[in-house]
């Protein structure tokens, strides 16, 4: 079962200003940090229960922190998967989905089993790339896409040559 | 021509072609264009002066002097294409790094900046900031948030509830921004949004700036005993700026809306898929 007091619990820790603005010891910032990380896990699990009862089917939700710095295990490894995107905004939003993929072509269809445009983009001066779709996501709720590698068929470089410019 | 350009059917970016910086920006709807240059630079930290033994640390922002130095005149460019996005990659040096990119439909320009880590091999703490420098008169005043709610007006050198010395014409003039700054001529408004609470200001009529990083070799003798110093090769920090021009008058409709998105932004949770029909009962 999961549980979202140990995250709150760090989160009230977090309001001193010490954790606000920075203003502590490399040790106690880096214990800020891992009482917020520890808190994650259980939160996660609480979040899978909830997608769970509310999609219908019991998944192995995965929580790709690293997507900033395009780091998803599953989605750079697998040939097919699911995208469960919730916005937590009173408004409908539509939203370009980025994840880091393997060298492949994909296909991706929305909810009701429509394909969305997708791309595969490298990204410059690294080996990795990136799947881009557009989602569209109601209002405090959440929508499913699913994505399947097109087998066979590699992405296309979009990258125009890189211009060094004259170093002044 | 070998300007670079990237845009969509709301915002169009132009690079000087030598240096790789960001020169100009429109807003094609509203047809307003400005002359805006983007680049980094970092202020040297103060280790104390004839004026005051006071460091740079922790708690204080206290720069040796006025005018920061430029981490880099220019920037190796990647231009990426494509139906669902454009994007132009910048390098400025080893420890920074920028895309500014535009999706369809959006009517900002998104700088996902990366920085760090700092290098301070040569004895020097760096404070590092992302400036943007237009021609836009804006009278000393600029405009900070308060917590994302209330906009705050800002006078350089002046404080509005007792008479201000300024004896640090930088750090005095630095104010939290926890979702936005802007500047405006009262006809144009240039926003930034942030991804985080940084520190931010105007300090010269058309430019603001944003602090995205620091790292300090002093205690600024306040209390924390040891400086802002990570340990190891230090962190390398990455965050977003989204930048809005628009006219004074509807700028803060364009704003509201975005910084809305941007703090309650959508969560991606990940699956195989597959899994097993699941009723509570």
């Amino acid at each position: 079962s999961g549980d979202s007091a140990p995250l709150n619990e760090a989160m009230a820790v977090l309001q001193h200003h010490d954790a606000v603005s920075g203003t502590s010891r490399q040790h106690v910032a880096n214990d800020y940090a891992r009482q917020l990380a520890e808190g994650w896990g259980p939160c996660e699990v609480l979040l899978s229960n909830a997608l769970a009862r509310l999609s219908g089917s019991k998944e192995d939700f995965m929580f790709c922190r690293k997507l900033n710095i395009s780091v998803c295990p599953l989605t750079q490894t697998s040939e097919s998967f699911q995208v469960t995107i919730y916005n937590p905004l009173g408004r409908k939003v539509d939203w370009m989905v980025r994840l880091p993929v393997s060298k492949h072509v994909f296909l991706v269809r929305d909810p009701s089993g429509t394909v969305v445009p997708s791309d595969v983009v490298m990204i410059p001066s690294s080996d990795s790339q990136e799947l881009l779709f557009s989602a569209s996501v109601p209002a405090l709720g959440f929508s499913i896409y699913s994505v399947t590698q097109v087998p066979g068929q590699s992405p296309q470089a979009h990258i125009h040559h890189p211009r060094s410019q004259k170093p002044w | 021509s070998r300007v670079l350009v990237i845009q969509n059917e709301y915002i169009r970016a132009r690079f000087d072609p030598d240096s790789g910086l960001l020169m100009e920006l429109e807003n094609l709807d509203q047809n307003l264009r400005l002359p805006v240059r983007q680049a980094f630079y970092w202020y040297n930290a103060s280790t104390g002066n004839s004026l005051s033994s006071q460091v740079s640390g922790a708690y204080i922002f206290r720069p040796n002097r006025q005018q920061p130095l430029l981490v880099s005149h220019w920037a190796q460019t990647h231009l990426v294409k494509t139906a669902l996005v454009q994007e132009v990659h910048q390098n400025f040096s080893a420890w920074c790094s920028q895309v500014v990119r535009l999706y369809p439909g959006q009517r900002h320009l998104e700088l996902e900046w990366t920085v760090g880590p700092i290098p301070v091999g040569d004895g020097w703490g760096k404070e590092v900031i992302s400036r943007f420098d237009t021609v836009l008169e804006t009278d000393g005043l600029f405009y900070t948030d308060s917590n994302g709610r209330e906009i705050l007006e800002r006078r350089r050198d002046y404080r509005l509830t007792w008479k201000l010395n300024q004896t640090e014409p930088v750090a005095g003039n630095y104010y939290p921004v926890n979702s936005r700054i802007y500047i405006t001529d009262g006809n144009m408004q240039l926003t930034v949004l942030t991804d985080r609470s940084q520190g931010g200001s105007s300090l010269s009529d058309g430019s603001l700036e944003l602090m995205v990083h620091r790292r300090l070799l002093r205690d600024d003798a306040r209390g924390v005993g040891e400086p802002l110093l990570e340990e190891g090769s230090g962190l390398w920090v990455r965050g977003r700026h989204l930048v809005l021009l628009e006219k004074a008058r509807n700028a803060a409709a364009g704003h509201r809306l975005q910084a809305e998105k941007e703090v309650l932004a959508p969560q991606v949770v990940l699956a195989r898929g597959g899994g097993a029909p699941y009723r509570l009962e």
